[in-house]
């Protein structure tokens, strides 16, 4: 079957879809010396904490719009990066956009003055999935976005100087923190940030985001509580002014691979190592976010982690593609030119022209041969089928190779995307070219 | 630059180890 393309996977085209309700939350018991383990649920699921916080979940015209804003804000910080690379500390040109953060490096302020560039162009972290972390002592407890395209945490903070966005959870109170402090100007801290301003001694920072939602606050230090694992001294945005697509969640979890990061701050402890899991749309179960050398499951397989392409984000070597078992001719240089970037709030997979188009084909002709005519498109998904009336289709697999030989069989929960039952699409989208 | 979205990624184990600077993959993790 592996040459004939003929490898199957079985769907339950329920699983496709949202599911209503949430099991219990298991206890936490992986946590121990040198280890902690979250749980993950995504934003809008039955198991969220911020559920009940909304009128109504987003619609997908308006998810894979904001996945469009987010996949165009890290290819321009890529292009930024690799500009700088290749021309030694190239300036990052500003944007045309207003840069409503308005910080000025080397001195004040939350003022509207644009000087921010947008074109820094980080991903925007409204993602999909969310962690509860707990900030300060005694510990609060706060539901932000955890996202592997940014580095710095921060979290909305009172007084609120300029402006707060809505959240579920109270605003964090950095005056009931025994263990609060603002980073001063002088701290070496202060030079990690990418933004960063002074005002009164005290350090700012400015996180301004592709679509133009920013934060901008108070750089600061307190007790971060992970599963039951207090990182005293941890560095994070206080956020004073901040606006957005960052639904009712109090902030974001920056898991980069930049000195902000909490992967990096809590590499004394953790080895700088972490691992996660997202649950299926429709299982009522949660997923998980560990910490520590223990994070690796046994039969994980492995790639290089490719660190030469500049700060922040995870890029691996993927080499080819697998439908239906047979692999795809692609030649390897159409993914090694741009690179890969692993990221954990992306929704869609999204590959150099000629391997989409490489993948589209196959996978539709595989359809055929199943009996499956396509749809209308939606948005950025072009291949799609109607599944009305069905409750289980075989389609065939997708498989991602990388370097070193790791491969990834796309589990059934994540070849195809459900606009509707009578409108499911294969979830990968082309990135325009091969060459970006 | 091509990008993994969290769709592809549902129940893998995704594992990042800075030290050894890799990636893995882990089928059937949640």
């Amino acid at each position: 079957a592996g040459s004939s393309g003929d490898e199957t996977v079985l769907l339950n085209v329920q699983s496709l879809l949202p599911g209503r309700s949430c099991a219990a939350p298991q206890e936490n018991k992986r946590s121990g010396a040198t280890s902690a383990r979250m749980q993950v649920v995504h934003q809008h699921g039955p198991c969220s904490p911020l559920a009940d916080a909304h009128g109504k979940p987003p619609s997908h015209a308006e998810i894979l719009a904001a996945d469009q804003n987010r996949v165009e804000s890290i290819q321009r910080r890529v292009a930024a990066t690799a500009g700088k690379l290749k021309k030694r500390a190239a300036p990052v040109q500003p944007g045309p956009k207003k840069n409503p953060a308005g910080i000025h490096p080397g001195h004040s302020s939350f003022s509207s003055a644009p000087l921010l560039p947008v074109s820094s162009g980080r991903a925007l972290g409204t993602g999909n999935y969310v962690v509860t972390l707990g900030l300060g002592t005694p510990a609060s407890k706060y539901t932000v976005v955890f996202d592997t395209g940014s580095d710095t945490t921060w979290v909305q903070c009172r007084p609120c100087v300029v402006k707060c966005y809505k959240q579920k959870d109270p605003l964090f109170d950095p005056a009931r923190s025994s263990t609060y402090a603002n980073v001063s100007c002088s701290d070496s801290a202060c030079d990690d940030l990418d933004e960063s301003g002074c005002t009164g001694g005290h350090c700012l920072y400015a996180v301004q985001y592709g679509d133009g939602s920013y934060t901008v606050g108070f750089f600061a230090r307190d007790t971060l509580t992970i599963a039951h694992d207090a990182i005293k001294g941890f560095q994070f945005g206080c956020g004073e002014k901040n606006d957005g697509l960052f639904g009712m969640t109090a902030g974001l979890l920056g898991l980069g691979r930049g000195k902000t990061s909490l992967t990096v701050q809590a590499q004394y402890r953790y080895g700088g190592a972490f691992a996660y899991c997202f649950p299926a749309l429709s299982t009522d179960t949660t997923g998980y976010l560990d910490f520590g050398p223990g994070a690796s499951p046994a039969n994980a397989r492995v790639t290089p982690m490719l660190t030469d392409n500049g700060p922040t984000f995870y890029f691996v070597g993927l080499t080819g593609i697998r439908v239906g078992g047979k692999q795809l001719s692609i030649p390897e240089t159409v993914f090694s030119t741009g690179g890969t970037i692993v990221d954990s709030g992306t929704v869609i997979t999204r590959l150099p022209e000629t391997a989409y188009s490489a993948l589209s084909s196959a996978f539709t002709a595989g359809m055929a041969a199943r009996g499956f005519k396509k749809v209308a498109g939606y948005s950025i998904l072009e291949t799609c089928y109607d599944f009305t009336g069905i409750s289980e289709a075989a389609v065939p697999t997708v498989s991602l190779v990388f370097k070193g030989g790791a491969c990834l069989d796309v589990d059934e929960s994540g070849i195809l995307y459900a606009i509707s039952q009578a409108q499911v699409c294969l979830a990968f989208a082309s990135i325009g070219d091969d060459e970006s | 630059t091509g990008i993994l979205g969290n769709t592809q990624q549902k129940t893998y184990g995704v594992v990042y180890d800075l030290g050894k600077k890799t990636v893995g993959f882990a089928p059937g993790a949640c």
